[in-house]
């Protein structure tokens, strides 16, 4: 096994967590590397440089707001025919299986509001698809708003987490978060529809989804049952000054 | 009573032979993640530092070495009563976490913070 630095190789060690995960997420190695560039590449690199220096020690003043985000995009865009002055894609996102040990804290969408197709431009929003039921109404927690220190001026957030967790996030199975991206052509301009059907190979949304690691407090709740806290704090010390 | 524990075991003192950087201590270490086969989806930081600790315990275990009173008993076990119960190693005591940003098998980016990657601080134990 001399020469094979693989995680396969841990696997043998299948107590470990983070064998485990690393497991689970990472493609193998035969696997060919998942191209991901553009826009997400480069949104989540800067937020790596903006929470972790480049040794990979987290800042101390992160404004992240959590120990994982997940950048998710879409499976597959589906340009609609036109709709009156309305050019609607549908995004549909995988989300994948609830696990007890990270908590859903936040999940926006992150999409481009202005689209240029050679010399047109679209004005763009987002919302999430919900099916045709009276009692249905979609409520964004927060407005629509840009980050200018993470994105570009044609791009803008989302916050969608309450649609996720009221809607989706206690599903068991397979999930799909759908949204439709909705764009409008400006004034005095008419997009060719080829253009339009164009824009499904093109970045134009993704899903951040924030979780905090439940693990820390869960693995202290079993080493150490209610009152053994107390036990340690006060008897260690009585104890060392006597093995002293 | 370090001192008169010191003078009553017999037999030449471990520690007096060896030379200070033997003993227990934190070493520096930097691996990249080629080396380690996990740069096809590692994509920051391209180096990660784990460290490690090495050396031997000193007989009496100092307050900076952090023990805990399991490992001073089990020291004076090893010294006054039976030889075959070894002396504490040389362990991390304190970690500190990475932060990875890595591609997962679906294209997915994935920022994520690892608890207790990297070894800051050793102990007797």
């Amino acid at each position: 096994k001399v020469g094979q630095p693989s995680i396969a190789l841990l696997a043998e060690a299948p107590t470990l967590p983070l064998i485990w995960e690393l497991l689970e997420d990472v493609p193998g190695k035969q696997q060919s590397k998942p191209r991901v560039l553009g826009h997400p590449l480069r949104y989540m690199l800067e937020l790596y440089q903006r929470s972790a220096d480049m040794h990979g020690h987290p800042r101390e003043n992160r404004t992240i707001g959590a120990t994982m985000v997940r950048l998710v995009r879409p499976l597959a865009n589906v340009a609609k025919p036109l709709r009156g002055p309305w050019y609607i894609q549908t995004l549909d996102f995988a989300l994948r299986p609830n696990r007890a040990l990270y908590q859903l804290v936040r999940a926006t969408v992150v999409y481009r509001h202005q689209l240029h197709l050679n010399r047109y431009h679209l004005s763009c929003h987002v919302e999430p698809w919900v099916q045709k039921n009276p009692t249905n109404h979609f409520s964004p927690s927060g407005r629509a708003s840009s980050k200018p220190s993470l994105l570009s001026k044609a791009w803008t957030e989302m916050d969608i987490t309450q649609h996720i967790q009221q809607r989706l996030w206690k599903h068991k199975g397979r999930r799909i978060l759908r949204l439709q991206f909705m764009c409008q052509q400006q004034k005095g301009t008419e997009v060719v529809l080829r253009h339009w059907h164009g824009t499904a190979s093109l970045d134009i949304a993704f899903l951040l989804l924030y979780f905090n690691d439940t693990h820390k407090t869960v693995h202290k709740a079993k080493l150490l049952p209610r009152g053994m806290e107390e036990f340690t704090g006060r008897g260690s010390s009585l104890l060392l000054r006597r093995a002293r | 009573q370090a001192g008169s524990i010191r003078s009553e075991v017999p037999g030449p003192s471990r520690e007096r032979d060896k030379p200070e950087s033997s003993q227990c201590s934190l070493h520096p270490f930097q691996v990249s993640f080629h080396q380690l086969g996990w740069d096809h989806w590692i994509i920051a930081p391209h180096l990660y530092t784990p460290n490690y600790c090495k050396g031997t315990c000193p007989r009496v275990l100092r307050y900076g070495l952090n023990s805990p009173n399991h490992a001073i008993i089990q020291n004076l076990v090893n010294e006054l009563v039976d030889q075959r119960v070894p002396q504490p190693s040389c362990v991390p005591y304190k970690y500190v976490p990475i932060s990875i940003l890595l591609i997962e098998a679906n294209g997915s980016i994935l920022y994520k913070e690892y608890e207790d990657m990297i070894a800051q601080s050793c102990t007797c134990r």
